[in-house]
């Protein structure tokens, strides 16, 4: 899966997702990737989040709308993305996936579970070149 | 803010990340546009096989699509689910948010609307995708995602049916003593 969020120069926000779903799935099953909340959502006057994994747990936290939700209450992106995931480790132990979290002054942050230092891409005036980061899992 | 613009994305999939910047800060196209144009880079891309066409057989061995698009300026949302036959899920989706007032079409009615859109239909099933079902399915279909199942779905490929209520018993008086 891919999960984008960007930000354009009037500060105005959009999130997208695509995916070609789990290996071997039950023929007509849908993931996370499609459902509002669940792989993206976005609110222009907060932020954003986008999510990746396994998409049949992780769309019953709705985490990328908790992640924004928590940047509305104040949260800083990490704060935010950190809450999201350790959510569903709090229900699914083993459950492997990640979120990354912008708010809309282009602060970001991700964090993950189950995953070996979740890498994710990053173009911004501070990294105009583009840098991929890697973050350690909760 | 000095951290603006922005794009931002799951993984290293870097092309997809310099094409939506590219968007936003060269082009100067809106948030929506750059989400579409980098998440359609994966598509072509097969971005680690997890994206667009040739990747994740499911149980017949068929790729669908799954993807989403959404404005947080409107609040608008476009998605389209187990797509089938197009390769561009993530521009089906923006079609789903531009030209109707839904924001979710699934299976094979989302192609219908997909071919209205003047989207092609095309096979998204590669040798490579063949090549992992049938390995799959060589594997006694291991793993898989059923369960309550007949026959053992951890050792037999399907046709499953639910476990009759006989089972259901036997399978307690086998595992539930003392």
């Amino acid at each position: 899966t891919i999960s984008m969020v960007a930000i354009d120069r009037h500060g105005h926000v959009a999130v997208g997702t695509s995916s070609n779903g789990a290996n071997h799935k039950i023929p007509g099953r849908v993931g996370d990737a499609p459902l509002v909340g669940a792989g993206g959502y976005a609110d222009g006057t907060v932020g954003a989040a986008a999510c990746t994994g396994d998409g049949d747990v992780m769309m019953r936290f709705l985490p990328s709308f908790l992640a924004v939700e928590e940047m509305r209450r104040g949260s800083s992106p990490e704060d935010a993305a950190k809450t999201a995931i350790s959510r569903i480790a709090q229900y699914y132990p083993t459950f492997s996936g990640a979120i990354i979290a912008v708010n809309i002054r282009g602060e970001y942050a991700a964090s993950c579970h189950g995953l070996d230092n979740f890498p994710y891409s990053v173009h911004s005036p501070l990294h105009p070149s583009g840098v991929v980061l890697r973050v350690p899992c909760v | 803010g000095v951290g603006l613009p922005i794009a931002i994305n799951t993984w290293p999939f870097t092309n997809a990340t310099a094409t939506a910047w590219n968007a936003v800060y060269r082009r100067n196209l809106s948030a929506i546009d750059a989400v579409e144009l980098g998440c359609s880079v994966c598509e072509r891309e097969q971005c680690d096989l997890t994206v667009g066409y040739g990747g994740s057989p499911d149980e017949d061995g068929e790729t669908t699509l799954d993807a989403f698009i959404m404005d947080g300026v409107t609040m608008n949302v476009g998605a389209v689910g187990a797509l089938r036959g197009v390769k561009s899920a993530i521009s089906v989706a923006r079609r789903v948010l531009e030209h109707t007032q839904h924001s979710i079409l699934v299976g094979e009615l989302a192609t219908q609307f997909a071919l209205q859109m003047g989207f092609q239909v095309e096979n998204l099933t590669t040798p490579q995708s063949r090549e992992m079902w049938q390995s799959w399915r060589t594997n006694s279909c291991q793993p898989n995602y059923w369960m309550g199942v007949e026959p053992d779905p951890r050792q037999q490929c399907g046709p499953y049916q639910p476990l009759s209520s006989t089972s259901d018993r036997f399978s307690q008086a086998e595992y539930s003593h003392d």
